[in-house]
């Protein structure tokens, strides 16, 4: 079974 | 006896692919490590996350191989790649190279410019990856990124 592509992700780094 | 070439992980040819002892660029182990990563369904990710610890190398020689590395898969490794690349988690990466706030200030100085190079072609060549122009534009907005 493929298992759907994690497409979860962060917040962008603020600098 | 090292494994066949088809077995090596993703690792190995990372490692032979930005080993500073290198005397010059490993086009070979970097073609390998490009097709690789496209053949496991987590290779992308797993190639991001080797490719963000070698890039923070404080090795100059080491970081700038895996930069290669990096615009070569974005040149030739397709969609999949690119999302991967595209996502806060990997672009977080490379920002704490170029910021004065994170690495910025023992990073050297090559590998800052050009991860700034290789994000703004990317804000470019791949307009639909909306993330890498806001990371951009960020840096930007920061002062990191003087044009």
């Amino acid at each position: 079974a493929t298992s759907f592509p994690d497409d979860s992700d962060e917040d962008l780094l603020k600098v | 006896m090292a494994a066949p070439p088809e077995e090596e992980s993703l690792e190995s040819h990372i490692n032979r692919a930005t080993n500073p002892l290198n005397r010059e660029l490993e086009w070979e182990s970097i073609q390998t490590f490009c097709e690789k990563l496209n053949k496991d369904l987590e290779g992308p990710q797993l190639a991001t996350r080797l490719l963000a610890h070698k890039i923070q190398s404080p090795q100059e020689w080491e970081a700038l191989q895996a930069l290669t590395v990096l615009e070569t898969c974005m040149k030739n490794c397709g969609k999949r790649f690119h999302s991967e690349v595209g996502k806060f988690r990997f672009l977080n990466e490379l920002i704490k190279v170029v910021s004065p706030k994170y690495l910025g200030t023992r990073a050297p100085e090559k590998v800052k410019l050009k991860i700034v190079e290789v994000m703004y072609s990317w804000t470019i060549g791949l307009p639909d990856e909306t993330k890498i122009a806001d990371a951009y534009q960020m840096l930007k907005k920061q002062g990191v990124v003087k044009m």
